[in-house]
């Protein structure tokens, strides 16, 4: 362990958890049409449940993430190793009566990384870096404000995550986290890391990103740390994980963007070990093609 | 002018109106129920899991250099290297009841660690970030002095750029240089130290879960105790489990499925089963 230099037993297991959405405003026994805030239901079918209604349109009830909370300390906290964490810690705008402020975003991300934070530290050590399963979250398309919108660091935005998430980020990084709200944690030190990295600076739907390619966007600056810190890794012949909440696929990432970060995935295959993602909702996997991306960015420039 | 000025205004309410109405329609979508999802799976199947099917088919045969080796149709990559080709983006299931609740644990190949020491640099991570830092402070100096966002000064910029023609182009830092060749392929590609080798899907049947919460209302127990005794995780499903159980999780083992889900259309089933968290959703 890196913080306390004492021997950690490591079980070959980790967590993903992703798109929790805690959904303060969700009332049991409201209308599932009212997206379970209000309203008398029209039926029993329509009557949102203490748990949560799958495929109802309706977010998660507060419920529903404590008992998953508590589920995972009961039943998995002791016997991973790590938890790679995707971000959507809060509600969908998806009623115009209540709609989202910045505020209430925040404060709903510190309230899940407080609970996260609590469920796997050290609960003997007054150190609150000391963790007994390291912890590496992302920032969600729903963690930001405006929808989408996330601009270049330094931000009032990445300075709020940095404080949302200190504990989580390595010291030394804080700096480079203020400019990309990205950081890399090494989950077995010297030897296995996780890279949680902002796909908000990639992603299409940011009105703030066009391409890759200029300078200015930040997609350019997000590539350029990914590449400088992939290199060290290599260096120090460790192997990452990637993560992020969008994922990198072509109907999700900008212009250049796809091509150019398949080509990192793919030119650092001797230490990336795979990438895991949230924001679909949906369990499954896309095969993406490094030589095709070459021919690509060829056939571009 | 002043009808221009009218005229002005009013297409700026219309682009108004029309930017609030994509906004909701967008908010609406992102938080609504489930659509379309069942079309872009089967999207992804044609589109990609077909793609790869096709090139793996087109994989140059261990006995390439039998007369039987048609070298124009075949492609001059093995299964091997056509993998190579190949990274995985795993999507995971989510919390929110989208679908049902769900979590994935994955389990990595930890056989060599204690035999491997780490390779500390000389370079602490502190240097490392501190050089970083300068070099992204650097690229937004750079940025500053191109005044990207003046026209007159793009011109020129532009101009100028014309003038150096015939010199070779800067180096793009966001395009990797090729991985040199003395290096090994990672986990990924080869079994080894965190190599992922399985994981277990676990999920929340809310149906269930809600059905048997309000159950045990009824019978008399507290909301407390009822939540406590009805919610829990399950196992939907791990890695290996039939119809396509997955040896390992190595890019060719993914790479296989892929091609295996292209054409087989009981393994795709369940696939589209697992992928709606045993919902049993359609569109």
């Amino acid at each position: 362990d890196a913080i306390t230099g004492l021997e950690r037993k490591i079980y070959g297991r980790f967590l993903h958890i992703t798109d929790m959405h805690p959904d303060a405003f969700y009332k049991e026994g409201s209308s599932i049409e009212n997206v379970c805030h209000e309203g008398k239901p029209k039926n029993t079918k329509d009557r949102a449940p203490r748990f949560g209604y799958a495929t109802g349109g309706c977010d998660s009830p507060p419920d529903l993430v404590n008992y998953t909370l508590e589920w995972i300390t009961e039943n998995l906290r002791d016997k991973i190793d790590f938890v790679i964490w995707t971000g959507d810690n809060v509600r969908h705008d998806n009623d115009r009566r209540i709609p989202r402020t910045e505020f209430q975003i925040l404060d709903m991300n510190e309230l899940i990384s407080g609970k996260i934070q609590k469920l796997f530290s050290n609960p003997n050590s007054e150190n609150p870096r000391d963790f007994d399963v390291s912890v590496v979250p992302s920032i969600g398309n729903n963690d930001v404000f405006p929808h989408n919108m996330f601009a270049l660091g330094p931000t009032l935005q990445t300075r709020e995550y940095h404080r949302i998430w200190n504990n989580l980020v390595p010291q030394e990084q804080q700096r480079t986290f203020d400019r990309s709200a990205s950081f890399a944690t090494e989950v077995i030190p010297g030897k296995l890391a996780v890279l949680s990295i902002n796909t908000l600076y990639l992603f299409k739907a940011n009105p703030l990103v066009d391409n890759c390619n200029s300078k200015k966007q930040p997609g350019y600056q997000i590539l350029l740390w990914l590449g400088a810190v992939l290199e060290e890794f290599r260096q120090r012949g460790m192997k990452v994980w990637l993560s992020g909440h969008v994922p990198p696929i072509e109907k999700n990432f900008a212009e250049g963007c796809f091509d150019k970060y398949t080509l990192w995935t793919h030119e650092y295959r001797d230490i990336i070990i795979g990438g895991l993602y949230g924001h679909m909702n949906m369990d499954h996997f896309i095969p993406v093609d490094g030589e095709a991306s070459w021919e690509a960015i060829k056939q571009s420039e | 002018q002043l009808n221009t000025s009218e005229n002005q205004k009013d297409d700026d309410d219309d682009l108004d109106m029309t930017a609030h109405a994509m906004a909701g329609r967008e908010a609406h979508l992102m938080g609504a129920k489930p659509v379309g999802k069942e079309a872009y799976m089967n999207r992804v199947r044609e589109r990609i899991y077909e793609r790869v099917h096709q090139k793996i088919q087109k994989a140059k045969p261990l006995d390439a250099e039998g007369d039987d080796y048609d070298a124009k149709r075949k492609s001059s990559k093995s299964f091997d290297e056509i993998c190579e080709d190949y990274s995985i983006v795993s999507i995971s299931g989510s919390v929110i009841p989208t679908f049902n609740p769900s979590l994935r644990v994955w389990e990595y190949n930890i056989t060599d660690l204690d035999t491997q020491t780490p390779t500390w640099q000389s370079k602490s991570w502190d240097q490392f970030y501190k050089t970083l830092e300068n070099i992204m402070e650097r690229d937004s100096s750079d940025i500053e002095n191109e005044h990207l966002d003046d026209p007159e000064q793009e011109f020129e910029t532009q101009r100028k750029k014309k003038k150096k023609r015939g010199k070779k182009p800067k180096e793009d830092k966001t395009i990797p240089r090729k991985k040199p060749k003395n290096l090994p392929l990672g986990p990924a590609y080869e079994p080894q130290l965190f190599s992922p080798t399985r994981f277990v899907q676990l999920y929340a049947d809310l149906k269930r879960i809600n059905k048997k919460y309000y159950s045990l209302l009824e019978a008399g127990k507290t909301p407390d105790e009822a939540a406590g005794q009805a919610f829990q995780y399950e196992v939907e499903y791990a890695s290996d489990d039939d119809p396509y159980p997955m040896k390992g999780l190595l890019v060719k083992d993914f790479v296989l499925l892929a091609s295996k889900l292209a054409t087989q259309k009981k393994s795709w089933n369940k696939f589209m089963e697992r992928a709606f968290m045993s919902t049993g959703y359609t569109d």
